[in-house]
């Protein structure tokens, strides 16, 4: 059986969220990048935040390392920390932009925008 | 599933209203004055238009029609989740880049018979694998026609200094010719050129458009000399940007990140000081200078 809290709250600690999908506007004009990117100024790209903690939900697609090192850290926080909230799939975008050449290119870059978070 | 098509550009007044012109060197932008809100999140705002002038001249780049509907086109495809390479105008290519034609007319000659098309490729890299080449040249319509036609009228591509035929088109012989882009297959010419300048020649024939010895083979006395290109619609002496002869280049490279670009920039931006990471490190090793242009450094906020 696994350690839990008696009170099925934790002390004073507010649930903390569970991994998954948060917003991220990357603007390319506030990196400074818009003199020589042309198109998008700015995209969603999102992140993963949240906890990994036991039970592990099947949608967060964890690999079989992370449900025995969330086990384990369930059953002894000090043993290893929990498992990472990570992307599990990432999509491309395209972007158009001007080379040294001053020429100006498209381009599609892999792994731009996370698609879905996931524990591993 | 929607059709993804090509969106032509609604007016050029919405083309003006995001016109802004960026003059790299100073990174200042000078903005025209903008319409109203258009209503439209940032995402679907077009994107800014820059003069693409041959390379060179100034350091204002807009970019061509032809790579603003490429991008448009291969955006709406990944918001669709169709894998843009799929399609078969990108030739499984991830980087496709435009080169604008540095060329003029050599108007010494009475007839212009012969164009040269020079493009400077040397961006090009090596590492990246070459899917495919096109060279882009909008014929205006006629003024006048070129006179009696002595058969049908042939435009043969060749390298410079080569009898390697690229490519040949037909032009209709008879009735009024439309403007529009005749697109020309080079991949071959690029295939086997060192990739620093690209110099393409088109010639004018009467003929079969793929006969080599065309031009060389003895013509009869009857036969006229090939048309000018001129009269063809191919005269580069007043173009605007727009209409300018475009190389695109259809490349596949297996790098991944955004960082090699950003090396690229920073190389091009500034002399590498002596704060510069070790090649291949992004961002520059830190204890230097700076953070790079491209991140605001700690505290004040960094404008290019």
């Amino acid at each position: 059986t696994t350690f839990t809290s008696r009170h099925g709250k934790r002390h004073g600690k507010k649930s903390r969220l569970r991994c998954s999908k948060k917003p991220l506007h990357v603007n390319f004009k506030e990196l400074g990048w818009d003199d020589w990117i042309i198109a998008p100024l700015e995209y969603e790209a999102y992140h993963c935040e949240g906890v990994c903690d036991f039970p592990l939900r099947s949608h967060l697609e964890p690999t079989n390392h992370a449900i025995i090192q969330t086990l384990m850290n369930s059953m002894d926080p000090g043993s290893t920390p929990p498992s990472c909230c990570v992307p599990t799939k990432l999509t491309p975008i395209s972007i158009l932009y001007i080379d040294a050449g001053n020429n100006v290119v498209y381009k599609q870059y892999e792994d731009m925008v996370v698609e879905s978070c996931g524990c591993r | 599933f929607q059709q993804a098509s090509i969106s032509s550009l609604s007016s050029s007044s919405e083309l003006d209203s995001t016109k802004d012109v960026r003059s790299r060197k100073e990174g200042k932008m000078l903005r025209t004055p903008r319409d109203g809100a258009t209503g439209r999140t940032p995402q679907e705002r077009q994107p800014p238009q820059r003069e693409q002038e041959p390379p060179g001249r100034g350091p204002r780049v807009v970019p061509h029609e032809y790579m603003l509907s490429i991008y448009r086109t291969y955006s709406i495809a990944e918001k669709l989740g169709i894998n843009a390479s799929f399609f078969q105008s990108s030739k499984s290519a991830n980087t496709i880049t435009s080169f604008v034609d540095r060329g003029l007319d050599d108007l010494s000659h009475t007839a212009l018979r012969r164009q040269k098309y020079l493009f400077d490729v040397f961006t090009l890299s090596d590492k990246e694998e070459l899917v495919g080449a096109e060279l882009r040249l909008y014929r205006q319509a006629p003024a006048a026609p070129w006179g009696p036609p002595a058969g049908p009228v042939h435009v043969q591509l060749f390298p410079c200094q080569s009898q390697l035929l690229l490519d040949a088109r037909t032009l209709d012989a008879q009735g009024p010719t439309p403007a529009g882009w005749e697109v020309f297959d080079v991949w071959q010419g690029l295939r086997h050129q060192a990739r620093k300048q690209l110099c393409l020649e088109l010639r004018s024939a009467w003929g079969e458009p793929d006969s080599r010895e065309t031009e060389a083979r003895a013509r009869g006395p009857q036969q006229p000399p090939p048309p000018d290109l001129r009269s063809l619609g191919f005269g580069r002496r007043v173009r605007p940007p727009q209409e300018r002869a475009l190389l695109v280049v259809f490349t596949r490279s297996q790098r991944k990140n955004l960082f090699a670009e950003m090396r690229e920039q920073l190389g091009s931006a500034e002399a590498a000081g002596p704060g510069a990471g070790a090649e291949g490190s992004w961002p520059p090793a830190s204890g230097s200078r700076d953070a790079g242009p491209w991140l605001p450094s700690l505290g004040r906020r960094r404008r290019r």
